[in-house]
């Protein structure tokens, strides 16, 4: 099992490599790629060994095979996701252009608010959250993402699991109970806010 | 030094606590609080031992003392913040009330689009990024939130740091250098989504 700290590594290697492919750089060595990502030569080296034999000692590595490398290793495909809650963030996410860049399709969008359904964001199309479970059955979703309320979140975790998806991104600052063969993501921005804080103050 | 998982977890506490006060609660157990953590008995203990002597044996801890004992720890006051950046995910940012409820208060937004310069979002002003370190100067801002596109992150990080600010939380997918003394948080959110992802598919 490859840590999920090389796997975050991993996906920053692949948007450094697209960036020197894109720039015409063919060959890249790993004090290279050190220095662009403020890690230590022995950590780089060490990461890409996880992915069997690739490059070569002293020259260096071959930045598309490489980026095509760690892409077969992280990212076989394309995920799939729908989203709960298309207010202030869950709008935001669904604008953003990156996460296509990344390999992330939100497939369908659902919400409450009568006035919001039926519309299409970014080409995603709102449903009401009433059919979610008819309409997920019908895409290849892997994630659910909760972008609504913290009051509702529990009930929208609900619906995900009984629709057989079996990963959850959670935005509500409150934690939520899944089967245990669910994985359950927490991202709570106040968190990051306040413990960055507290590091500044006690550094 | 206390472990930076302490002060989240802390944090989670004190959200817990306010439900409890709120709906009459006086006295908890540590095993309450484990069950409504998902977390040990045994690692409770261990992180409130941290707060020096709280409660008593086999009673429990009243949750008002509790409450304030983890407050004075990690929150010692008000987090000022100032937003780069008044777009998709910046306007959510600074129209969530979540925030303040956690005691982190905006307290300015810059953005070079003339078309959002002089608007007012939920209170916080939007002013021109070029008076940005002239308008920084006047409030006790210690965090600088970047949500600008990745192509400008560097360039606003740079602003963040000539303004005397210490702490950085960047939202663009690319990593920003900063002088030694100056604390940066990257919030990457496609890379939390792949790793969920990664997890899910080698479990
Ligand atoms: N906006 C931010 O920057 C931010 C930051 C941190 C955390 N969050 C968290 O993200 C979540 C969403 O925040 P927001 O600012 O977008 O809130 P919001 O109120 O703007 O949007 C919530 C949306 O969810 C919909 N909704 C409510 N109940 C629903 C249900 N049962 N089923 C389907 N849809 C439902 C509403 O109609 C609305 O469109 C909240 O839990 C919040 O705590 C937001
Ligand atoms: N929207 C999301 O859900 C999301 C998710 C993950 C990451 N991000 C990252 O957050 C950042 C913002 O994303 P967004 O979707 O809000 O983009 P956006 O294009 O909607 O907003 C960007 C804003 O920044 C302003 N801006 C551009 N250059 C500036 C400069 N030099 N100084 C001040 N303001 C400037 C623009 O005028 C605009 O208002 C990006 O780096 C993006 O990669 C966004």
């Amino acid at each position: 099992r490859v840590a999920k700290k090389t796997i975050t590594r991993s996906l920053l290697y692949i948007r450094i490599l697209e960036k020197l492919i894109e720039s015409g750089t063919h060959i890249v060595s790993s004090k290279q790629l050190a220095d662009m990502m403020g890690l230590s030569d022995v950590k780089i080296r060490k990461d890409i060994s996880n992915f069997g034999k690739v490059g070569r000692p002293r020259i260096g590595y071959k930045t598309f095979e490489l980026k095509k490398i760690l892409e077969d290793f992280v990212l076989q495909n394309i995920v799939h996701a729908v989203l709960f809650g298309v207010g202030n963030l869950g709008s935001a996410i669904l604008k953003y252009p990156g996460f296509h860049q990344d390999r992330i399709k939100i497939v369908a969008a659902f919400d409450k608010d009568k006035s919001k359904v039926g519309k299409k964001i970014n080409g995603v199309s709102v449903y009401s959250v009433k059919n979610a479970v008819k309409i997920i059955s019908k895409t290849h979703a892997e994630i659910g993402i909760i972008a609504v309320p913290e009051k509702h979140s529990q009930n929208i975790a609900d619906v995900i699991v009984s629709s057989g998806v079996k990963g959850i991104v959670n935005f509500s600052p409150i934690s939520i109970s899944v089967p245990e063969k669910v994985f359950v993501r927490d991202i709570d921005l106040s968190i990051e806010f306040l413990s960055l804080m507290y590091e500044m103050r006690h550094k």
